[in-house]
Order: C-alpha cells, then sequence, then structure tokens
C-alpha cells in the first residue's frame, strides 16, 4: 500500500546540505506492522511526514494504494491525508483553543461526518484511551501523557486504514502504554496497516517488521515474527 | 534542602474541583537523587512545578534551603528559579524564534553573566548533549530527541544546585538516553541535587530513591541504593 522509490528530503541552511532522509526504497503492504527505529535526528519523522503526504519530497517517488502522490489533486490529497490515514504526531500538534474532544472531532469534519456521528465516534476515540473524564479541557489544562492521549484518539477517530504513530507511548506510563499498544493491536488485526516510529524495544516487539534507520538511510529491515 | 508540608493544587472547571496535588509532605536532602513515578495525570509535572518556584500552590508549605517560598521577594524567586534551579520541561517548551544557541543561553542572561561568558557556557552544554552541528537551528528545524536536548542543555548550562528534569529522556533513543543519565549522573556526583520524573523503570534505577505518586499523592517512597 505504501511504496517509495529514492525518496529524498534534503534542508539547505547557509553553504550546508541536510540529508535528513538520504534515498530511502521502502515497500509496505497492506494489513503490515511496521516499527520504524533509529538514533535521534535518522530521519523518522522526516520519513513519516513524506509517507503522510504532510510534506513533499526533493527527490524520488511514493505510492500511496498504487497511485503517485505527486499527481494527486488537493481534494485527493486532503481525502489521503484525513480519511485514508490517522497520524500521531510526535510532538501532539493539538489546537491549544479546542477542547480534547474539539480535537478529536477535527479530522471527522473533512470526512463529512455529521455532528452527532462526529460526537459520538470522538467520544468512543477518548474512552478507548481513558480520557473520558478530561474530554472538555483544552491541551493547556492536560497531562502531557494526556495530550499524548488526546492526539492519538484524534488519529483513530475516523477510522483510518493506514495509522502512522511517531513515538506514541512517549510520554505514557507502562499500564497506560500497554492499553494503548492493545488498542492498535486491534485495530492491526481488523486488518489495518500500521507504522509505528519508536525508540523503545518494548514497544517495537508488538510490530511484525522493524526497519532501522540512520542518517537518512535504511540501515537493516527485519521480520520479527 | 526541600520541603513540603500538606502541598495543594487545586483546578476549579465548572462545579468539579480536580486535586493535581493533593497534600504532599516531602522532604528531600542537599545532594539526593529520587526519582518521581507515577501513572499519566498523577500529578507529578504539577508538584515539579510548584518545588520549581514555576507555580503556586493553592495550599500548603515549601521550603527551599530552609526558606519559605511564599515569603520570597519576586527578585529571589527569579534567583531560585534561574540560578539554582535548572528545569527541563516535559513539553521543552523552547522559544521557536530563537536558535538551539540562544535558547540554552537565555537563562544565563539572568545569572548576569558577560556575553563571552555565556556563549562559552551555552556551547559546553550543548556539546555535553552531542548537539554542536544543530546549534544554529531553530526548534522547528530540528528532530523531537534534538529538541529534548537543548531542553536539557538549557537547564544544565548555568550550574545549577538543584536540577528538575520531568521525562528528559522520554524522545531519546537508548544510547541518547545513556549519555544523558551519564551527565546527569556526573552532576550528582559533584554533590548537586537531582529530582527525575520519569515513567521508565530503566531511568529511575539511576536514582536512589524512588517516589511513587498516585491521585495527587505520595503512594510510596523508597529508598533503592
Ligand atoms: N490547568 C489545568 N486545569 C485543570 N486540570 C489540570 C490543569 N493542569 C493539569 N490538570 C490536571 O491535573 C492532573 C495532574 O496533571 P500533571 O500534569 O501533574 O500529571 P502528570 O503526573 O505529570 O502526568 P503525565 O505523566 O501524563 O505527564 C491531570 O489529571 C490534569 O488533567
Ligand atoms: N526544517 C529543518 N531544517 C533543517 N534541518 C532539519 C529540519 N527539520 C529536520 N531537520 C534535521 O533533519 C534530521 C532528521 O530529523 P527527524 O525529525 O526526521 O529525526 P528523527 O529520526 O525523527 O529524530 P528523533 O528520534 O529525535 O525524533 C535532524 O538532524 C534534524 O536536525
Ligand atoms: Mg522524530
Ligand atoms: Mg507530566
Amino acid at each position: 500500500v505504501i511504496q517509495t522509490y529514492g525518496l529524498r528530503k534534503t534542508y539547505v541552511m547557509g553553504d550546508q546540505e541536510i540529508h535528513a532522509v538520504d534515498g530511502i526504497d521502502m515497500s509496505i503492504k497492506y494489513g503490515e506492522y511496521v516499527a520504524l527505529m533509529g538514533p535521534s535526528g535518522s530521519g523518522k519523522s522526516t520519513f513519516m511526514n513524506l509517507i503522510g503526504a504532510l510534506d513533499t519530497p526533493t527527490a524520488g517517488d511514493y505510492f500511496i494504494a498504487g497511485q503517485l502522490i505527486s499527481t494527486m489533486s488537493d481534494d485527493e490529497l486532503a481525502h489521503i491525508r484525513n480519511k485514508e490515514i490517522g497520524f500521531v504526531f510526535q510532538t501532539f500538534n493539538l489546537l491549544p483553543r479546542l477542547t480534547a474532544l474539539q480535537n478529536v472531532e477535527l479530522p471527522l469534519i473533512y470526512a463529512g461526518l455529521s455532528p452527532e456521528q462526529r460526537l459520538e465516534k470522538a467520544r468512543h476515540a477518548l474512552q478507548q484511551v481513558d480520557l473520558t473524564p478530561r474530554m472538555y479541557h483544552k491541551p493547556s489544562e492536560l497531562s502531557g501523557g494526556q495530550r499524548q492521549r488526546v492526539a492519538i484518539a484524534r488519529a483513530l477517530a475516523g477510522d483510518p486504514s493506514i495509522i502512522l504513530a511517531d513515538e506514541p507511548t512517549g510520554n505514557l506510563d507502562s499500564a497506560t502504554s500497554n492499553e494503548i499498544m492493545g488498542v492498535i493491536d486491534v485495530l492491526h488485526r481488523q486488518g489495518n496497516t500500521i507504522i509505528l516510529v519508536t525508540h523503545e524495544p518494548d514497544i517495537a516487539v508488538y510490530a511484525h517488521r522493524v526497519v532501522h534507520l540512520r542518517d537518512g538511510k535504511v540501515e537493516k529491515d527485519e521480520s520479527i515474527k
């Protein structure tokens, strides 16, 4: 479902070139569960933003569901980002003036659901991450782990078929982490595709395949189940 | 060096009262190394903000170095926050328009150092967290783990005697985490006081005492060395 050829993202700063993603060929099948690991600064978030259609590559091709992303219209891209893909950001990226509930509802507005449907799906997603008592809080009125869980709920609320999660458990205690990984497991068994960035080996073991990045390139790609 | 009696922080939302910190008596000696653990939302960050003099309690007393914080002048409080305490925030709290180097220099301006001294201390702190090649980047041009390391460097640059670190390794791979914990270890052996919030048992083991919070109260307090 995801196919990249020679994918590159280069930043130019002054006379320096930073090859955040330095030529990645990757093929991820429908229903796969991949963990993406690698040192700080190795290009994981940059790569995730490229495959989430949230950023454009400097070079290389990226096909999603067989279609070349660079040839898609704005409507098609918006559809991919909001309906097909659920993205959990490493730094959460919640809107500060909206409540947790409103933040989770946001992608559902693009999906064209009625207000009643949106409310019901958003409430359900917040319940899945154990945040029902906090749904009217704004991000500044939430703990770090609670904000992370709102970001997770927002990614899952629209039932996307591809889940891209960038370090979704970094601010969570182990009990809550395991709960979240359980939710993701269920989504995987329902046939969805999961790509998860993590630094923690205890989280990576939930995946079926682990890809290691270093300096913007794939260093290792192994099956673990 | 840190003493709290019946410390409370209550948030009122509508007709609901949230007891984020619900009566904490804690005594931390000079040179101690304490890990603070507990579930998401149990009050760890709120407690850290209170003892870091970044927030005022709803009730209770807090003594730092024998002095009652509620009787301190603004100057004395500013001195405590910028010179005595180094604080690593859970969500980094970097200024987006400043470079990594400028962000790290910020607390040193309060300390009244000359521009040359500030530059040298800031560069040294960034080198300790392995970020020299990135010191002219702004936060938006840094990876999650790099931003976390800037936040750490900023906390350490002014050689504070009390280090309050709220989940300082959440976004770091294990190699970098161990490096950072090594730096903190050295600071501890130099006689500084360390209080570290963490969810990870592998990080908590560096401490000599572990305090567990639950629902804003101390649930357990044990020596581990
Ligand atoms: N401004 C606020 N208004 C209302 N409630 C708040 C506010 N700030 C924090 N809270 C609540 O206080 C509780 C404690 O928050 P705190 O940030 O201290 O938790 P924590 O232990 O650091 O959690 P985490 O491990 O997720 O970072 C949470 O339930 C949170 O929702
Ligand atoms: N806008 C930018 N300008 C310049 N360099 C950038 C920019 N954004 C990212 N970088 C650099 O690209 C590299 C890869 O960043 P990326 O965020 O993908 O790393 P990462 O693997 O997610 O790291 P972490 O584990 O710390 O989150 C880093 O070295 C970073 O400094
Ligand atoms: Mg990242
Ligand atoms: Mg916290």
